[in-house]
């Protein structure tokens, strides 16, 4: 399992020059057993501004794809696939899949307002396309189950 | 059995054989009902299939079988956990608990924040799932039958429904109407089943009409140990009150006049 060698890539591309976007926020480390750490997390950027850190946790997200098979049993795997997924949702990065969210960073020196976020994904996206024990902390309110049963004669 | 649906709607079917009660993108239930005592309209559950189809990075599919007097701690394959491959490991989200050996199971699906509670109460079992709602809806809603034939969505098909007023469910406390199975009247069947259930309790009528079907106390337990599952699991909007059900739609059950 070479999930570690994943964790130092991302932390090098979004901790080298010309990044400022990111280390606008304080700086990046790689996702831990504990979830996100560091202070990316906070808030929600905009779409343009975030376009690097997105390509980064793209990148970050391919990797740990091609580890998937040898990292199984990992807890480190598993904490990092989670987080690289808040951590796209809390920067509005559409998807691992999606092209660029924001149309790239060429925004980043634009003085023009942020554009409006990409639209969510769909709700069918949610909990259940996630990786293992991710609805462990993001469960529905109690209004959002369903219930059937079948008993007796 | 009576089937109680994700809709909330309370259903006494007379369904014989496997039919689905739940089939989605994540999840198939198959149940199959046999006659309850010879030559009785009534069915009841002896055999629960369950399939957790699998997801990528959680775990490969398992199968869970249950039928009369084999409960089983672990899938078909002998796994307890989710896992890929023929590893296990508790990070699936998939787990299988013994609660009461050969009695009691439940199975956590933590991964589609699913749970399952499958019981043995007499020589039948019970049947309970909690699951998310877009997880109960993530079925083909362009093939007109995938919701037709979950009896969890649409309850039971018009012609396997029980009238359960012709059955005899219940004197209304207004002193019995003579019709017997077994050795319960609506009476003797009423109190029964005011021993184990409130009267307000969505599944006391269903407790006092099984008891007049079959006269075998052991449906009153089921019907108790469904009620509990149904606290445990059910989200507190969702659990219809008797009274309510007295007011619903087709099938609801009612008392008789």
């Amino acid at each position: 399992c070479r999930i570690l060698k994943c964790n130092s890539e991302f932390v090098a591309a979004t901790s080298g020059p010309g990044r400022s976007s990111v280390e606008d926020g304080g700086g990046v480390a790689a996702v831990g057993p504990a979830g996100p750490v560091g202070p990316i997390g906070r808030g929600r950027p905009s779409p343009g501004s975030a376009a690097p850190l997105c390509a980064a946790l793209r990148a970050y997200s391919a990797c740990t794809r091609r580890t998937s098979r040898a990292c199984r049993g990992d807890l480190a795997y598993h904490s990092a696939v989670l987080g690289i997924e808040d951590l796209m949702a809390q920067n509005a990065c559409g998807g691992t899949s999606a092209v660029a969210a924001g149309g790239g960073g060429g925004r980043l020196a634009s003085s023009e307002p942020s554009p409006p976020p990409p639209p969510a994904p769909p709700a069918r996206a949610g909990p259940v396309r996630r990786a293992c024990g991710a609805t462990r902390a993001r469960a529905p309110p109690a209004g959002a189950y369903r219930y059937c049963g079948l008993s007796g004669d | 059995p009576h089937v109680r649906t994700f809709p909330g709607g309370m259903h006494a079917c007379r369904v014989a054989g496997a039919w689905p009660l739940v089939d989605n993108e994540h999840v198939h239930v198959q149940a199959t009902s046999v006659p309850v005592y010879g030559g009785a309209t009534a069915t009841a559950t002896s055999k629960l299939t369950i399939i957790f189809k699998g997801q990528q990075h959680c775990t490969d599919e398992r199968v869970y079988h249950a039928e009369t007097d084999d409960l089983p701690a672990a899938f078909v394959d002998g796994t307890k956990m989710g896992g890929l491959g023929r590893r296990q490991y508790a990070a699936s989200g998939l787990l299988v608990t013994e609660k009461v050996p050969g009695r009691h199971v439940e199975i956590s699906a933590v991964y589609i924040g699913t749970t399952v509670a499958v019981r043995q109460v007499g020589r039948y079992l019970t049947f309970a799932i909690r699951t998310p709602a877009h997880v109960a809806e993530a079925y083909d809603h362009d093939e007109s039958l995938g919701q037709a034939l979950q009896l969890c969505w649409r309850g039971c098909p018009g012609t396997e429904r029980l009238d359960q007023e012709a059955g005899g469910a219940g004197d209304g406390g207004g002193g019995g109407d003579g019709r017997t199975a077994g050795v319960f009247t609506a009476r003797t069947a009423r109190a029964a089943c005011e021993e184990r259930l409130s009267v307000d309790d969505p599944y006391f009528e269903t407790c006092v009409f099984d008891l007049l079907t079959t006269g075998d106390l052991s449906f009153a337990q089921a019907a108790a140990f469904a009620s509990q599952d149904a606290v445990e699991l059910a989200p507190p909007l969702a659990v219809v009150s008797s009274r309510e059900q007295r007011g619903g739609g087709p099938g609801a059950l009612r008392p008789s006049a």
